[in-house]
């Protein structure tokens, strides 16, 4: 069951999959789980849908592992899964939270990168599709949505690990997300979540030009990490994408802000162990339990700014 | 699998903006097969290298040539992957 479940442990996409299925039979008036497509080697896609009725209500967005070697970022969205699952009804905010919106996961969004680094290459970043004409394979799937795609902070080299693809949403793994997001037509926050190096950013990072609601993302950003380092005391910076790391262009949150997607937000993960990529097993909770600190700050302020 | 036996992750924290420009160009070069786990961007972000065992003499000379401080993070990349191998292994039959 999933109560048994070792939440403190890295694991593969197999167990994840069959993971998402014990939580969805102990909570199935609240828990679903959506196929949104399948990867380039035809590994299923899937959403965990939050819910407690209604359909297309306002939504949130959160995924996990769209580069696949950073593990603890997925390892972070099952914790979170779970506690929604496990507090709704018992945590007031967020039970009210549910009982206007939905929470939608995507816990590997890179699932042939993620089995890749399982098997093959522990630094595989990209997807694993072909590049014609090219020795290399695999799209830098945060470089590949339209959003100033092939801009400043891409590469056009196949063999780079920041390769935007041949065109936007050239991906099919972006491309079902883009597919759900669009059909679904009420999201009102899109999550990303990263690994590592500690910043909680928003849009833009194809431009270092400050974004509409700039003051306000700064402000609910701050809050998120006030309350994320009241924790354990992990500093986070807070900033646009352009100004706090660098000029990126095809990233997934500036296209979900350029959609109209106003409460858009990247986590980095920390490292405080220095450890990179490979953050040992036993800091996936200490993560996961700060990092649900801010990213409930960001859900309930969204909850209660409706737009 | 792919292995990293001897391969090193280090740190660097450049104090100018020509050593920033030093590391893009190292960047650049794509013989040292560098991985580069932080980009160099600024003087206020720290520069990860994931260096492989073969490029590491290179590199240390390219950084130490040029003034560029650095330290060792991981000073063997696969001794941790182990680790991690072994970890997840024994959770998967506590878990069986």
């Amino acid at each position: 069951s999933s109560r048994s479940f070792n939440f403190g442990a890295y694991h593969r996409l197999e167990t994840i999959y069959s993971w998402m299925d014990t939580l969805v039979a102990q909570y199935p008036n609240l828990v679903s789980k959506q196929e949104i497509g399948r990867s380039y080697e035809n590994r299923p896609m899937y959403v965990l849908k939050f819910s407690t009725g209604g359909n297309k209500r306002p939504a949130i967005w959160i995924d996990t592992g769209i580069h696949s070697r950073e593990w603890v970022s997925p390892a972070t969205g099952l914790w979170t899964a779970n506690k929604i699952a496990t507090d709704y009804g018992k945590d007031t905010s967020l039970t009210s939270l549910l009982n206007t919106m939905d929470i939608y996961m995507l816990l590997l969004t890179n699932p042939d990168g993620y089995a890749y680094t399982h098997s093959k290459d522990r630094m595989w970043r990209k997807t694993r599709s072909e590049n014609p004409g090219s020795r290399c394979r695999g799209v830098d799937p945060n470089r590949n949505w339209d959003a100033g795609f092939a801009g400043p902070g891409a590469s056009k080299n196949p063999c780079s690990d920041s390769y935007h693809g041949p065109s936007a949403h050239s991906e099919i793994e972006v491309k079902n997300v883009v597919n759900l997001i669009k059909s679904h037509g009420n999201f009102k926050s899109f999550i990303s979540i990263h690994a590592y190096s500690q910043l909680l950013m928003y849009p833009y990072g194809y431009s270092c030009k400050n974004v509409a609601h700039q003051p306000e993302l700064d402000s609910v950003g701050r809050a998120a990490v006030q309350k994320l380092t009241s924790l354990y005391g992990t500093q986070y910076k807070v900033g646009s994408i352009c100004k706090i790391i660098y000029q990126a262009s095809g990233g997934s949150i500036d296209w979900s802000y350029d959609v109209g997607i106003k409460y858009s937000f990247a986590f980095e993960l920390r490292d405080t162990g220095r450890y990179g990529f490979i953050l040992p097993a036993n800091q996936i909770l200490p993560t996961a339990t700060e990092t649900w600190l801010a990213l409930k700050h960001i859900m309930e302020y969204v909850r209660d700014h409706p737009y | 699998e792919r292995v990293f036996i001897g391969d090193q992750v280090i740190r660097v924290n450049a104090e100018t903006e020509e050593q920033i420009q030093l590391l893009q160009a190292l960047e650049m070069q794509e013989e040292g097969e560098l991985d580069f786990w932080l980009h160099p961007v600024s003087t206020e972000l720290p520069v990860d290298i994931r260096v492989p065992r073969s490029s590491f003499s290179f590199v240390t000379e390219y950084l130490n040539a040029h003034n560029i401080p650095y330290s060792v993070l991981i000073n063997n990349l696969q001794e941790l992957l182990d680790e991690e191998k072994a970890e997840m292994m024994q959770n998967e039959m506590k878990e069986r």
